[in-house]
Parts: C-alpha cells; sequence; structure tokens
C-alpha cells in the first residue's frame, strides 16, 4: 500500500499580465478540482476514475481551455479533444474533433470501455456519444465572450495561439497608447508593454 | 487544456487530458491531448498529462518518455520530468504533471507559467500558476 498522490493542470504558457483577480479565480478552480480528487480518493475510488471525475469539473468551469470555455477554430466554433489511460493495463480512450459533446473526457472513456478502439474522431465520435447516451449540447455552450474576444485578437495578429490568457481590457495592463506595430511571438507587442 | 493524474492507494496510476486546443486553429486540427503517449500516458509506473505547443509534444513524445526513462534509465519521477522537459522539446513550449506509483507528484515546464495544483496523502497540498 502506498499513499495517494494526485496532480491537475489548466494549462502551460500564461500571459504575464493575467490580472491578479484573474489569477486567484483560476487558483480557487484548481483547489476546488484538488479537493474534489482528494475526497474521492479518500472514498477508494480507482484513479481512472477519479481522473475522469477531475477533469470533468476542469471541462464544465469556463475558466480554462477544455469543455465549456475552450479555445476557437478560425471558424469561431469549439471542436474538442480529450484522452484518458488507465495505467492498469495500459488501457485507453481518447476522441477529436467533438464539438457537442458536454464532457469529451467522459466520451473519451466510453471509447476505452465500450469500444473495441482507442480512439474516434469527427463524425464517428459524435454518432458515438449519441449511441451510448452521452450528454450533448449546441456548440454555443462551448463559446464564452472572453474566447470571442481572443479570437478577435488573435485574427487581428493573424497569429495561432497557444493556451494563452490575454486580459480582454488591454488598457489597464498595457501602458502604450499609440498602438506600436511591432510584434513578438506573433502578439502585437502592446501586450508586452509592461515588460 | 486540462489534465489530471493519479495513483490512488493501490499504487494504481492513471492519467486524464481534455482541451479546446489551440486559438484559432485550423478546423480539423489535432493536437497532442488525445494522442495516447504524446500528451497523455499512464502504466505500471506513472501517470503524466502535458500541455502546451501541440506539435512540440507529439514529436517529443513526451508523456511516454518520461514512463521510458524512468524504466530504462532507473530516474526518479521528478528527475525524469526535468530529463524530458530539457532533453525532449527542441524549441518547444510545454509543461506537465505526473504521479508515479510510489505516491510521488511531479512537475515540468519551461514556459513563463502553469496552472498546476498538487495534494499527496501524507498531507503535502499546493496550488501554484508561476
Amino acid at each position: 500500500m502506498v499513499g495517494w498522490a494526485i496532480a491537475v493542470h489548466g494549462g502551460a504558457g500564461v500571459d504575464p499580465n493575467l490580472p491578479h483577480h484573474r489569477q486567484e479565480e483560476a487558483k480557487q478552480v484548481l483547489a476546488r478540482c484538488l479537493n474534489m480528487g482528494i475526497s474521492a480518493l479518500r472514498s477508494s475510488l480507482p484513479a481512472v476514475d477519479v481522473v475522469e471525475l477531475v477533469v470533468r469539473e476542469l471541462e464544465s468551469d469556463p475558466v480554462f481551455n477544455s469543455g465549456r470555455g475552450s479555445a476557437l477554430t478560425e471558424k469561431g466554433t469549439a471542436e474538442m479533444e480529450a484522452s484518458i489511460m488507465d495505467g492498469v493495463g495500459r488501457r485507453c480512450g481518447a476522441v477529436s474533433g467533438v464539438t457537442t459533446v458536454k464532457n469529451p473526457i467522459s466520451l473519451a472513456r466510453l471509447v476505452m470501455d465500450k469500444s473495441p478502439h482507442s480512439y474516434l474522431a469527427f463524425a464517428g465520435a459524435e454518432e458515438f456519444a449519441r449511441l451510448h447516451g452521452a450528454e450533448v449540447v449546441d456548440n454555443d455552450y462551448f463559446i464564452t465572450e472572453d474566447n470571442k474576444g481572443m479570437l478577435k485578437l488573435a485574427k487581428e495578429a493573424n497569429t495561432i495561439m497557444f493556451d494563452y490568457r490575454i486580459p480582454t481590457v488591454l488598457s489597464d495592463t498595457c501602458g502604450a497608447s499609440v498602438e506600436n506595430p511591432l510584434q513578438m511571438n506573433g502578439l502585437p507587442i502592446s501586450v508586452y508593454a509592461p515588460e | 487544456t486540462v489534465g489530471c493524474v493519479v495513483v490512488d492507494a493501490q499504487g494504481r496510476c492513471a492519467a486524464a487530458t481534455s482541451t479546446g486546443g489551440l486559438m484559432n486553429k485550423m478546423c480539423g486540427r489535432i493536437g497532442d491531448s488525445p494522442l495516447i503517449g504524446a500528451g497523455t500516458y499512464a502504466c505500471g509506473l506513472c501517470g503524466v498529462s502535458c500541455t502546451g505547443e501541440g506539435e512540440a509534444i507529439i514529436r517529443g513524445t513526451l508523456a511516454r518518455d518520461v514512463a521510458a526513462v524512468m524504466e530504462y534509465k532507473g530516474l526518479g519521477l521528478q528527475a525524469a520530468v526535468d530529463f524530458v522537459v530539457k532533453e525532449r522539446l527542441d524549441e518547444g513550449k510545454a509543461g506537465m504533471i505526473a504521479v508515479s506509483r510510489n505516491g510521488e507528484v511531479g512537475c515540468g515546464f519551461n514556459t513563463n507559467g502553469m496552472f498546476r495544483g498538487f495534494a499527496t496523502e501524507d498531507g503535502f497540498v499546493e496550488v501554484g500558476i508561476w
């Protein structure tokens, strides 16, 4: 018998100007999800059930880039993907290109448990979701005003952005008043102005 | 991208990763998160979940490499995470969380920050960003 352990993440690559209240908001979500996992482990849930449970919670919260609050495609839609792996027997399941499944990680779990395959994508994944009664919603459910704004920024900067949270109100974090055409990492230099 | 890795009291490891991908990505683009061995991996030794530049994580088979260097080089969990982040990413930017069957947690990233939280049965709890 060993001690249990759990780790969660909400993405790497953080905007250096992320406002303090957004940082606190993110930490609260992480702490809440961590506590959910700790309670499940104390109730002796198996590891594979705990990781699914915690990622579902992270997908349901719009703060991070998954499920509700997902980054948007060039067309302004949400197209999500997920995978899960059980170290016992190295069983695994994955999905890509899902646009209506409320919790992609649970669909990946269904692929692992209920299909002869390890990966389903796009129309096949959506069909499998309905076959197995996974909860489905409109694509709008995943789209937030914040991310619409960030997509606009990304298009203006003509770039593809990583897990990146740029403050929605640039003025209160970047002193530059005159728009400087200079770009860095594909983003307007004004985003980095305070540095 | 979000992820969770767990080792339970019976020493069983598991990993899960979920994402919306990249802002302004092309439709049909697939990143590292759904690729077993790249963004997600779990075996008898450890569980790993990655995030960051998907293309770099895929080319480095990042999650599987943590398990591989533990298995073949005999590295401990954090040493394996540090090795992989340092040696396998080339110019790419990424981060990862990991647990081992011995009840350890590990984390590594070469970005300016990573949203993360850890807890172990002996009472250690940490939530961090930078």
